[in-house]
């Protein structure tokens, strides 16, 4: 529910590219193109395939101060399904800014479809 | 799905499948299921063939004519001793009975581990992927380091500890047992779904040598994500009836002479207990976020490997563990009355206190048992003392089950070498 393991691995990658700006002092596009290299080569294309589509909305995100359940929602791999509960994994201060926050993030970026997920 | 009905895809979605439905080396020219890969549940999971192109040559066969010429059971030895005359074979290894061992698990038998240097920003590196495909081949499971199956020593930097196990100690006591091993263990899998899996266990009732076989499901009948968990745990009845099936099936599988040891499920409630308040390896960097948090973000998506013991709920924790003792005893019920043809059976309670007693005797903490990244499995370090554990009790309890002393063991690395390796 709620987005399940598509969920879960979104807000787990990009709370590591968070924690990537914070070791190296950088920013979240430098982040993930350090995450990228980090992979073996036969990776590295699907990875910087990634990063070219969703890299954007992620960055935008990042700059705006989001924590990546607000972006993993936004991209729409973490939903909040009726008569379930909120799955955060970062402790969020209010619910009505998150709220504000994915309202924002959809109306900067009318592209994001529901295929994105995609 | 439909592209698996595509020319080209269709071979490539069946090999898929049997990889990671039948948990058949994907590599098996000979189909006698040993493989010549390590991965893709080749030699990582069984032992490594030596000819891809013989079924009845495989790990665990028998001798054929002293293996004077062709090393049937793939033990690296093979040949004629040219001074006597004799195949080597027959001079290294008549004096001794031959035991192969397999495992009948789950994700902790197969040894899952998710490498934590993946999710600590301080630590990734280009290194912390190097062997990526290689444990995503072998489906995030390490058998060749685990306590049952363990074969090998790593030095990569994504896992840490010794590598124990009884395969070794069976290797050690005699090196004529070399490869005849067996990692039927999948991850998450239960009673139930054991009724399949081990059928993909290999033996031939008159080809092959007995087996020693560990039943040992520890957790995942009274684990799930659910959040009405304990309706989705396995009843006493339902395991009764599957311990049973499993055992009529070893009947028709198993050499005479094999052994089976069946083992209970552990107490999983001592694992909130030593990590709630421990950071996680994901919340080291930023913001801290605890074990707590995230067995509470598991289960709010339902992707909780056990909501029943992952829970500040202890109430729950408290019903779940008694489900699994009520567990536990069934199979020990069924253990004890099954009547096999082919083996002898024992039952053991898994032995997850002696294995804290025995890390603390050694100097550690019980929570360092634990793997980091999943707060559930045990790692490294606790495989190599269940293995400790195991192989000692079997040796108070079961002496008569464990092979003799070979005393050509150092003759065979002599004339053999490493025996061909794994």
């Amino acid at each position: 529910v709620n987005g399940g393991v598509d969920c879960a691995t979104c807000s787990i990658l990009l709370g590591i590219v968070d924690h990537l700006t914070i070791v190296y002092n950088e920013s979240a596009a430098q982040s993930l193109e350090r995450l990228c290299s980090f992979l073996p080569d036969e990776y590295q294309l699907y990875c910087k395939a990634a990063v070219d589509f969703l890299g954007p909305y992620i960055i935008d995100g990042f700059i705006k101060g989001d924590n990546p359940d607000v972006i993993c929602h936004a991209l729409k791999f973490c939903t909040d399904e009726p008569d379930q509960p909120k799955c955060r994994i970062y402790p969020s201060k209010s619910p009505i800014l998150f709220a504000q926050r994915v309202l924002n993030f959809r109306q900067r970026h009318p592209l994001i479809s529901l295929n994105l997920k995609d | 799905s439909k592209i698996c009905q595509i020319p080209g895809i269709k071979e490539i979605c069946k090999i898929l499948e049997n990889i990671f439905n039948n948990h058949m080396p994907a590599v098996d020219i000979d189909e006698d299921r040993f493989g010549i890969e390590a991965t893709l549940r080749g030699s990582s999971w069984r032992g490594k063939d030596c000819n891809d192109f013989s079924s009845a040559i495989h790990p665990g066969a028998h001798v054929v004519d002293g293996d004077g010429i062709t090393d049937h059971n793939c033990n690296g030895i093979y040949g004629m001793n040219s001074a006597s005359g004799k195949p080597w074979e027959d001079e290294f290894c008549n004096e001794t009975q031959r035991m192969g061992i397999a495992v009948l698990g789950d994700s902790i038998s197969a040894h899952f581990h998710l490498p934590e240097q993946w999710l600590d920003a301080k630590q990734l590196s280009v290194a912390a992927f190097e062997h990526l495909t290689f444990i995503l081949e072998n489906e995030l499971d390490w058998p060749q380091l685990s306590a049952s199956t363990g074969h090998i020593n790593v030095s990569w930097p994504n896992i840490e500890g010794p590598t124990r196990s009884l395969y070794a100690r069976l290797f050690d006591l005699d090196h004529c047992n070399h490869r005849d091993y067996q990692n039927i263990a999948v991850n998450g899998a239960r009673s139930g779904s054991m009724l399949d899996i081990m059928k993909s266990l290999s033996r031939n009732q008159k080809n092959d040598v007995p087996l020693l076989v560990i039943y040992s499901l520890v957790g995942n009948d009274v684990c799930n994500g659910h959040p009405d968990t304990l309706d989705h745990m396995t009843t006493v009845e339902e395991m009764e009836k599957n311990v049973l099936t499993t055992l009529t099936y070893l009947d028709t599988v198993l050499p005479k002479g094999s052994h089976v040891l069946t083992t209970g499920l552990a107490n999983g409630s001592f694992l909130y207990e030593l990590l709630h308040d421990r950071i996680h390896p994901f919340g080291r960097v930023g913001t801290p976020i605890s074990y707590t948090q995230i067995y509470d973000y598991l289960s709010c998506l339902q992707i909780s490997p056990c909501n029943g013991w992952m829970t500040s709920n202890a109430t729950l924790r408290v019903l779940t563990t008694q489900r699994a003792m009520d567990l536990s005893a069934a199979i020990r019920n069924v253990s004890y009355s099954y009547k096999s043809t082919q083996y002898d059976i024992e039952y053991l309670d898994f032995p997850f206190d002696d294995v804290i007693q025995e890390w603390i005797a050694q100097g550690g903490e019980p929570w360092q048992l634990i793997e980091s990244v999943d707060g559930f499995h045990i790692n490294q370090y606790g495989h190599a003392i269940v293995s400790d554990v195991l192989w000692k009790w079997l040796q108070k309890n079961k002496p008569q089950w464990l092979p003799l002393i070979n005393p050509h063991n150092a003759d065979i690395e002599r004339v053999f070498k490493d025996q061909g390796g794994y």
